[in-house]
């Protein structure tokens, strides 16, 4: 009976997870191995190519889905989708403005920044999707609210870190629900520290996907992250542990079922925790420095709120 | 909870679209 109730926990966490991030692993892998008929994603490799996609860019919707999405229906990935900016936020433009009066070296850079403040809508709109899976937790909204707040807050990064792996390879990423193909060595060439941004993710993603996980072991393991009772400030840390210990067995029992082979593999899934937290930490000083130095620089309020005090 | 303000929103109202 307990596995019985395990294995129904991993299946609801799945269902939310497919719901709650339309685009899958299975689809952007689909997309990255060209499995998908003639719907190939637009190559961004230099600025002109940026230029040219901004469009796309610029498109909330996720293709070949209802043409009339409500607005809280939007597509997952943690990439370049520009949202429209909040009050007090906006006043550098949306990619939707154009790079239209400005000298060639003002056109790239305003591009440059641009696509700075779509990354950052489009995170913001990835939290909120991140924020509905967490909710779809079983026990988690019974959780103090003071206490779903700082798990957020000090998971979502994380989250989305985990949630960019599935759409990188080793020569780029998708974005914009897979209408794009992003080079990393664009993102390489950008100026400093937008260049620095995205290099670790590459490198965690690369060698996390050599674990092959699938979209049902990641809707487990996502649950997990999101349950950390050693999070800064929470008040009550047991509930959240025994609400986490109960997703471990379930994600221990399911990587057996759906792994046979795969030795150690629930092992070296936790080991992976360790590398998402240096990475949002050298993530959040990034912004910081970003947030210092950068005289145009404008945070998402969403993300000041998570930032703030954040590590 | 002030700091908090969009999170707390976004926790609490599941279907309204938050201003993001």
């Amino acid at each position: 009976p307990e596995a019985a109730d395990l294995r129904a926990l991993s299946r609801l966490l799945y269902d939310s997870y497919v719901k709650h991030f339309p685009l899958t692993k299975a689809k952007a892998r689909a997309i990255l191995s060209g499995k998908t008929g003639d719907s190939s994603p637009f190559i961004i490799h230099d600025m002109k190519s940026l230029m040219d996609g901004e469009q796309l860019i610029n498109c909330k919707q996720i293709p070949g889905r209802d043409q009339h999405p409500s607005p809280a229906v939007l597509a997952d990935n943690y990439g370049v989708v520009a949202g429209h900016p909040a009050p007090g936020y906006g006043g550098l433009g949306g990619l939707s403005q154009g790079p239209i009066g400005l000298s060639h070296q003002g056109r790239t850079e305003g591009l440059e920044l641009r696509f700075f403040y779509s990354c950052q809508s489009r995170s913001a709109e990835a939290v909120r999707e991140v924020t509905e899976f967490a909710k779809s937790i079983p026990g988690f909204v019974d959780l103090d609210l003071n206490d779903q707040v700082t798990l957020l807050k000090y998971g979502v990064i994380e989250v989305l870190t985990l949630r960019m792996a599935p759409l990188m390879n080793k020569d780029g990423t998708l974005m914009s629900y897979g209408q794009i193909f992003m080079t990393r060595e664009f993102l390489k060439s950008l100026r400093k520290p937008f260049c620095q941004m995205l290099e670790p993710k590459f490198e965690f993603s690369v060698k996390f996907n050599t674990l092959e996980l699938d979209d049902s072991d990641l809707a487990l393991f996502l649950a997990v992250v999101i349950l950390s009772g050693d999070r800064p400030g929470l008040l009550n840390v047991r509930p959240i542990e025994r609400l986490q210990e109960t997703v471990l067995h379930s994600l221990e029992l399911h990587l057996k079922v759906n792994h046979p082979d795969s030795m150690q593999l629930f092992a070296k899934l936790l080991q992976k925790m360790t590398d998402l937290r240096q990475i949002v930490t050298d993530h959040v000083h990034l912004i910081q420095l970003l947030d210092k130095t950068e005289v145009d620089m404008c945070l998402h309020p969403l993300l000041q709120e998570i930032l703030k005090d954040l590590y | 909870k002030e700091k908090h303000k969009i999170l707390h929103q976004l926790l609490q109202n599941s279907t309204s679209p938050v201003d993001l």
